[in-house]
């Protein structure tokens, strides 16, 4: 998960 | 109508001006557009009916196999009326020569062949912004069948539901029979992408590099 951090951060961001 | 309602306004390249070589310059303004892009794409993503409900790891699958399939199905779209000519935006068209002097010859071929496909479809804007939905979401889940289903099947009823107001029998199965075309295309893009900045050290931003590496 480390490797997507930057997708996962987005995903959690709410819109 | 709710994925033509969210679809996202078309972004514009930035003229990268690092560099006085033009092919080099294409490649870093096309690699800025498609960063900026996926920044779009996943907030799109997030809009689409059953997405959200999507568990965190099955949302980062779908995205990080998906993308650029998404992404290309704007820019042949795009490319349309244009006649040699890929619209990778509004004010960056590029011909096969200048993909060829930026190292994407076989991206060019493989997007206008994709675009060719697509116009002989006479695509509505309805079906392609279905198909980019399903683009999306045309993967196998690492967490729940059960919810990516329903996502799947949302999408699918949307497109029969589409065409059943219209005449032409089979439509919805060509469209879905095209989804392959579609993917194999992305994975030349990727390469190509991947191959310009691992052999030729192309700066890739941070995003986009990401969501290369997932498919690499």
């Amino acid at each position: 998960k480390e490797k997507h951090k930057i997708l996962h951060q987005l995903l959690q961001n709410s819109t | 109508s709710h994925l033509l309602l969210t679809e996202p306004a078309p972004l514009a390249a930035n003229q990268d001006n690092s560099t006085s070589d033009s092919s080099l310059r294409t490649l870093l303004t096309l690699c800025d557009l498609l960063n900026r892009e996926l920044l779009v794409l996943i907030g799109w993503a997030k809009q689409i009916p059953g997405f959200s409900e999507l568990s965190l790891v099955d949302q980062m699958s779908l995205l990080q196999s998906g993308w650029m399939e998404a992404l290309l199905v704007d820019v042949a779209w795009r490319s349309q009326a244009t006649g040699e000519e890929l619209m990778f935006a509004g004010n960056l068209p590029l011909d096969e020569a200048q993909c060829r002097a930026a190292g994407l010859a076989d991206v060019y071929e493989a997007v206008r062949h994709l675009t060719v496909r697509y116009r002989a479809m006479k695509l509505s804007p309805d079906e392609v912004v279905t198909l980019k939905a399903m683009a999306l979401a045309n993967s196998d889940p690492v967490d729940c069948l059960d919810s990516l289903q329903r996502f799947q099947d949302g999408l699918h009823e949307a497109l029969q539901e589409y065409e059943s107001t219209r005449r032409e029998q089979n439509r919805t199965g060509r469209l879905l029979m095209s989804l392959p075309l579609l993917r194999q295309t992305a994975d030349r893009a990727v390469q190509a992408l991947l191959r310009m900045h691992h052999q030729h050290g192309i700066p890739i931003h941070k995003l986009l590099l990401e969501m290369l590496n997932a498919k690499a």
